[in-house]
């Protein structure tokens, strides 16, 4: 579903050239769960984004359901993850005078559906996060952790083929995280999407299928498990 | 060293009523090393922006030192924090217009310190976290975890004698984790500190010599162990 080909993305030139990327190369599969893994530093936020036809790479090609991005317009693109991308900020990225709910609507703004029908989707989303009562806060009268189930409910509600996920649970406790889990290998198992996680968290690393490995930029290791 | 009396922390009213903090008094002796925990939303940010004094109470009283705080003016309040207490927030506040060696600079700019020792001083907090090499990034050029450490050299740079940490590893991998527990732990020794942590994070937990549960904004839980 989707693939980074020798992609490089690389920051300044001469003295202060920093490759945050690497000549990495990696295929997705749809269905698979999988984590991205490395030290703070190493490169994952990066790949996501290339991933996520957040950013282009300096060389290399970034492939979606087999189809090259390079030289498509910034349109096209938006187009692209419009439908089937949903992503998960490290830093959540939500819209400051929006509420909840709002912010989660905006994820279904490309979908063609009815306002009254985004509305019940998007409340029905972040009550799966344990977010019910707190639909009109605005980001700024949540604490860190709603702040980032509101990011998650957000990238899953339009049930995307992939979903793309920096550091989901870094700011939740043990049981909200193990909630948010559990609600994406339901729709991996059910919807066939695709899961690429970043993390540093061991409950998530536990629940891998395949753990990719990331170290200043390269890829290290890539290992399939038994689940 | 400070101390929460009855502090309680409401947002609006009637209906709307949100207790985020609830009736809740706390002490801490110097030299502690203690643990906030509780689940997402149960009031740990809101409890340590209350004791680095970055917010009052709506009732109670929060002292520092054994003074209450109550009633002091906004400038006296700046002043106590600016030499007493050190604060790593759970969404890093660093100036995105600075580099991060300007970023942990400005901690100390209260210091009376003259502006070369500062920068070396600033450099050195910088290096014991492992940022020794991107003293010159500003905030933007940097990965979720460098931005958490810098925020952590920020706070640790001016050796306060109460540090609070709101989930100062979320961004980190673990063996970055471990060693900035490394030196906070150091600092507590060397310089008989105070370290109030609120984390999710098992590493940190595992350290604490003292847990103190929160549960929706009250205070369920007071734990001395032996480390
Ligand atoms: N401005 C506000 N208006 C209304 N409620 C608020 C406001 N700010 C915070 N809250 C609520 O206060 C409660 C406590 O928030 P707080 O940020 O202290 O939680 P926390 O324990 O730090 O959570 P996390 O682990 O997710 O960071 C939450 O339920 C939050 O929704
Ligand atoms: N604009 C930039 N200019 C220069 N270097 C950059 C820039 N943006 C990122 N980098 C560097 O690229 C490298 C990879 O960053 P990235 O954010 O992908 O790391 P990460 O693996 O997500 O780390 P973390 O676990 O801390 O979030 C880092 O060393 C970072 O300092
Ligand atoms: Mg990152
Ligand atoms: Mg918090």
């Amino acid at each position: 579903i989707c693939e980074l080909e020798n992609a490089s993305r690389h920051y300044g030139s001469g003295p202060t050239l920093v490759k945050a990327l690497d000549d990495f190369s990696v295929t997705f599969q749809p269905g698979e769960f999988t984590v991205l893994s490395g030290p703070s530093g190493s490169g994952k936020t990066t790949a996501l984004n290339l991933i996520g036809l957040l950013d282009n790479p300096t060389s290399g090609v970034v492939k979606i359901d087999g189809q090259s991005t390079a030289g498509l317009s910034s349109r096209a693109l938006t187009e692209i993850r419009g439908h089937k991308i949903g992503f998960i900020f490290q830093s959540f990225n939500l819209v400051p005078v929006l509420s909840a709910l709002e912010n989660v609507e905006l994820a279904l703004h490309l979908s063609g559906l009815d306002e009254g029908v985004t509305r019940e989707l998007a409340a029905e989303s972040l009550a799966e996060v344990g977010l019910g009562d707190l639909l009109d806060r605005r980001p700024n009268q949540l604490s860190g952790g709603q702040q980032q189930r509101v990011a998650i409910a957000r990238a899953l509600v339009k049930k995307p083929k992939l979903l793309i996920a920096d550091e989901p649970t870094a700011n939740l406790d043990s049981k909200t995280g193990n909630q948010v889990l559990d609600l994406m290998a339901r729709l991996n198992q059910e919807h066939d999407a695709t899961f690429l996680f970043s993390t540093h968290d061991p409950m998530v690393m536990e629940r891998a299928r395949r753990v990719v490995k990331i170290l200043d930029g390269r890829l290290v290791e890539d290992e399939k498990r038994g689940a």
